[in-house]
């Protein structure tokens, strides 16, 4: 594991614990569209298939057990907890957000490494989770006041995918046959989607200001 | 068998 790799776990890491943080203290999950955590929570489920017939290290189950729990978990605190799901924006987050399976489905069967069943959900997942972020993007873009965590949630994932495609090109010089056009693809649009939130809260640290979106 | 493998990416 280079530091790049280490460094985008963590910060994926960091972003899913402030939520949690936001959701279990304040008892608030104003701001955080549920139709993403939903999507990022199939993605999970359909990456860690292998999780118990494939086992890599020890870091890696303990972190597929933490993305999975967690995914879920947050979840079921903005569906079911008593006072966490009167806080979500129902109103504000409406994207049809099973829709976007569907292309990433069709995608993953004729574009994967290996069309097996456990080879065609993973490739989905990775295509899913290119884009699971949109629900989320046109949240803010429609609330544009975002609290602190919320920003700092959005920022972390965003740093998660910056330092993989590192991760990435560090691992194309120094390993051989090291060539992952799908994850590579979707990782980049991924990336790219956060480009606009990077600027706005960047200017916002730079000037000390509370992070706005423009209309 | 290759090397470097995106299966053992999170």
């Amino acid at each position: 594991m280079n530091i790049f790799r280490l460094a985008g776990d963590m910060t994926h890491l960091a972003s899913v614990l402030v939520l949690l943080l936001k959701i279990h203290t304040i008892k608030s999950c104003a701001g955080i569209s549920l139709k993403t955590q939903e999507l990022f929570a199939i993605v999970f489920l359909t990456r860690y298939l292998d999780l118990f017939t494939n086992f890599i290290s020890i870091y890696n189950t303990i972190m597929k057990l933490i993305f999975l729990g967690s995914s879920f978990s947050i979840v079921w605190y903005i569906r079911r907890h008593r006072v966490v799901r009167r806080s979500y924006d129902k109103d504000q987050d409406t994207f049809r957000h099973f829709f976007l399976m569907w292309p990433c489905l069709i995608l993953a069967i004729f574009i994967n490494e290996k069309f097996t069943l456990k080879e065609v959900m993973w490739t989905f997942s990775i295509y899913l989770e290119a884009i699971a972020i949109l629900p989320q993007l046109v949240m803010l873009q429609r609330t544009r006041n975002i609290d602190n965590l919320t920003g700092q949630y959005i920022f972390l994932l965003g740093a998660y995918r910056a330092f993989y495609i590192l991760n990435w090109i560090y691992r194309y010089f120094t390993e051989e046959h090291y060539v992952h056009w799908i994850t590579w693809v979707a990782g980049v649009i991924q990336t790219l989607l956060y480009g606009d939130f990077f600027y706005y809260y960047f200017q916002s640290w730079k000037n000390n200001v509370k992070l706005e979106l423009p209309a | 068998e290759r090397s470097g493998s995106s299966k053992d990416e999170l």
